[in-house]
């Protein structure tokens, strides 16, 4: 079973039970400059719903999402195999808000950039709460902050 | 859709990109 590391301040590290709802990748540069304000992220990935680029509801598969001072890995259940893995520095930004069917389901949106920041990608999961979603949130702005401080 | 409370998580390396 998959045994939730705590959540000890100077190593922020947890993990969550999210499901995949899907990604667009490889958005070119001018294209992400549009997205940096919330909203801009939120309609955006709205339109993509509504083109059907994006699904409005996850597979039911569930995944276990880990957020870490290295970064967020996305694996399956049984750890077995891993789909996605975003380095820290490659996370420009996380927006969590609730995705409006009434289900109190919250979507986490995830900003990426390619080592030479020319394109960006859109990952998209569900979280079941926004309470969870919250969390997900903390740890991975204590990740940022712990990779800050040691930089230093 | 009506979009409640947002919360954002920006990477300080990307501040303002």
């Amino acid at each position: 079973s998959t045994k939730s590391s705590g959540n000890s301040t100077s190593d922020a590290c947890a993990e969550f039970r999210v499901k995949y709802v899907g990604s667009i990748e490889k958005l070119q540069f001018d294209m992400s400059k549009t997205l940096q304000e919330p909203l801009d992220l939120i309609n955006y990935i709205d339109a993509a719903q509504q083109d059907g680029k994006l699904p409005f509801v996850p597979g039911d598969e569930e995944m276990v999402l880990g957020v870490s001072k290295y970064g967020v890995k996305v694996a399956s259940v049984d750890q077995c195999d891993v789909l996605h893995r975003h380095p820290l520095y490659l996370i420009v930004r996380m927006l969590c808000y609730d995705d409006g069917l009434g289900a109190g389901k919250n979507l986490l949106a995830l900003k990426t950039t390619d080592t030479r920041q020319q394109e960006c990608s859109i990952w998209v999961y569900q979280c079941s709460s926004s309470e969870q979603a919250q969390s997900i949130c903390k740890v991975l702005s204590a990740s940022f902050d712990c990779v800050l401080t040691s930089e230093k | 859709i009506y979009k409640s409370a947002v919360t954002t998580v920006v990477n300080p390396k990307y501040e303002g990109k």
